[in-house]
């Protein structure tokens, strides 16, 4: 299995629907500071699932919807969208593609979708149990935390290698 | 189970050995468990002996070397257990540029199982990129993206433009 | 005494939003006592807003964005108390090349008062460098001082030599 | 007054004596990672009169002795030497010129020094009192720890400005 898409709308920075295709390779993601790189690794992380708003450096959930510029009025809802290539059936289902959805709106009603029909978060990670893809995989090391692994308690690096186990 | 786990842990340890002497050009490296009657419960630590040096507190290690050493042992557990893609954002920021090459090296080795999606401003990483894709904030605020290209300049550096 | 200490805030928020501005090219940001009736007592909130965008909350703030406002105010605490010498170790580390430019700019603003002595890996920074000391291991594991100059190359960008 | 030199010998990787002289502007220190540029400015909280070895890297204050190498064995003892320029009579003391020294024996014996006669780190910090120079100064940016007024609580900053006021 391989990632092909991130597409991003009212999330976070990007107010605007944004897509990123993928290949095999390195992807090198650039540009200036603060232009929003930081964003789409939290778009990950978020639709992958993460449940701590602190985990994505905002305070509450609310702070992932797009709040607004000098330019232009903050969005109702925010939307990552993940789809997947799965023609090696890793993900247990039997399709081509697999699309992972995640929706937040301003009243705070959040949804979780898989290939465009309303799923819970509990089927999303079943989905992805063994395949190392998940909010808090050990392969998403975010900005400033590289070294996080050294810095821990041995105990906290223990429950990583558990993950691995 | 016990047998599962420490055999998991050998093969990490193995790797993480591996690893630190090319991340280092020398030296060694290896993860310990603090109790070995508890290999269930307890936690685990690391030594970490850089060429030319005496094994160190990690503390007392710099920046770069931590950041080597944590590139080390994370590699080494990807390598027990990939998964489809990596992301790394900015893991490169306390490198010097040699520790860069060295760390551009050991990402190459790992693109026959996963893709590397990598946030960076250093041109050293981008330099193996296969695909680059820029953001940018033409409106204020607001994150569009836009294609990048690498263009040769008088030191035949390759740099991004917009 | 309160007299005392807030004329002393207030001379560190003036100074705050103005090195913020130069900094970011724009923009606003206020340090604000928590509790104003306590002003002896109570914490100190920072409020930033780069240019064109709403205020954040300062985790939401990206991490050159941090590093520029935390230099804002540390220049602005220096600026009301000058200390005879700073010392800088890899502040750069976030910073893209504009950033790191405007960086280096506020820095020679405080040459009048202050030394400064900054640890780096940019070239950016080095540029800026009145003196530089280059440090190695020539025997493993044991540091000495080297002399470092600058050669131009190629593209014109200096970089330093052993 | 202004710093004029400071010079190390058996300090953390500086096994030899090594010094480096400081004049007015910017002096950069550059160099390979673990080339040691981190220790120097370790070495200036230490004569300063850190007490914390954990804010120096370290475990113990005798981590703050080079432990040897392949090549090399380790050190009997750490000393920093600190030299001022005082024409201006900032420092509280009739001389041009001001030097502080602080030792560390492996028998964990500790001294300091006033140009070149025993002192009390207490004298040490009365001397520089107002004058922003010290182990915890505000004008000491460590490694990572640019942002550190940011993350802090806000009563950490209240301390900072305290200081500073
Ligand atoms: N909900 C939101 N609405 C609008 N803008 C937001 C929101 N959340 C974060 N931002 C903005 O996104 C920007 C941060 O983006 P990000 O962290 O991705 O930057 P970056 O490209 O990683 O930069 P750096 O190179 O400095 O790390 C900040 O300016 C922040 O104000
Ligand atoms: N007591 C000691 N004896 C010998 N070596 C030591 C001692 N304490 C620290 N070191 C060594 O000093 C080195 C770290 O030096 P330092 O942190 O100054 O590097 P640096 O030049 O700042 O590198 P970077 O650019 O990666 O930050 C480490 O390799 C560490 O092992
Ligand atoms: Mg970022
Ligand atoms: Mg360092």
């Amino acid at each position: 299995m391989y990632l092909k898409r991130i597409s991003m709308s009212g999330f976070k920075s990007f107010a605007e629907r944004v897509e990123f295709d993928f290949s095999p390779g390195v992807t090198c993601i650039v540009g200036p500071n603060g232009c929003g790189k930081s964003n789409v690794v939290d778009a990950f992380k978020w639709v992958l699932g993460e449940q701590s708003a602190k985990l994505l450096r905002g305070r509450q959930m609310l702070d992932m919807i797009f709040n607004g510029s000098s330019t232009r009025r903050s969005s109702g809802m925010a939307e990552v969208d993940l789809l997947f290539d799965n023609a090696d059936r890793a993900l247990g289902l039997d399709r081509d593609e697999v699309l992972v959805t995640r929706k937040l709106f301003r009243s705070g009603e959040s949804e979780y979708l898989l290939n465009k029909e309303a799923a819970r978060l509990k089927d999303i990670r079943e989905l992805f149990l063994d395949t190392g893809v998940g909010a808090d995989t050990y392969s998403v090391i975010e900005q400033g935390r590289v070294d996080h692994l050294l810095t821990a308690s041995s105990v906290e690096r223990r429950a990583v290698f558990e993950e691995a186990a | 189970s016990i047998s599962r786990f420490n055999s998991v842990f050998e093969a990490i340890r193995e790797n993480f050995h591996e690893l630190f002497r090319k991340l280092f050009g020398g030296g060694k490296a290896d993860i310990i468990l603090e109790d070995p009657n508890d290999p269930l419960e307890c936690g685990i630590e690391i030594v970490a002996k850089p060429p030319g040096k005496e094994p160190q507190r990690i503390s007392l290690m710099s920046g770069g070397e931590k950041t080597m050493t944590a590139i080390a042992l994370v590699m080494s557990i990807f390598r027990s257990r990939p998964a489809p893609f990596a992301i790394l954002d900015e893991v490169d920021a306390a490198l010097d540029e040699a520790n860069n090459v060295r760390f551009n090296t050991i990402i190459q080795e790992f693109l026959d199982r996963s893709q590397f999606i990598v946030v960076t401003h250093s041109k050293r990483t981008m330099s193996i990129a296969d695909h680059l894709y820029g953001i940018t904030m033409q409106e204020p605020g607001v994150s569009s993206r836009v294609s990048v290209k690498f263009a040769a300049d008088g030191s035949g550096e390759r740099h991004a433009v917009a």
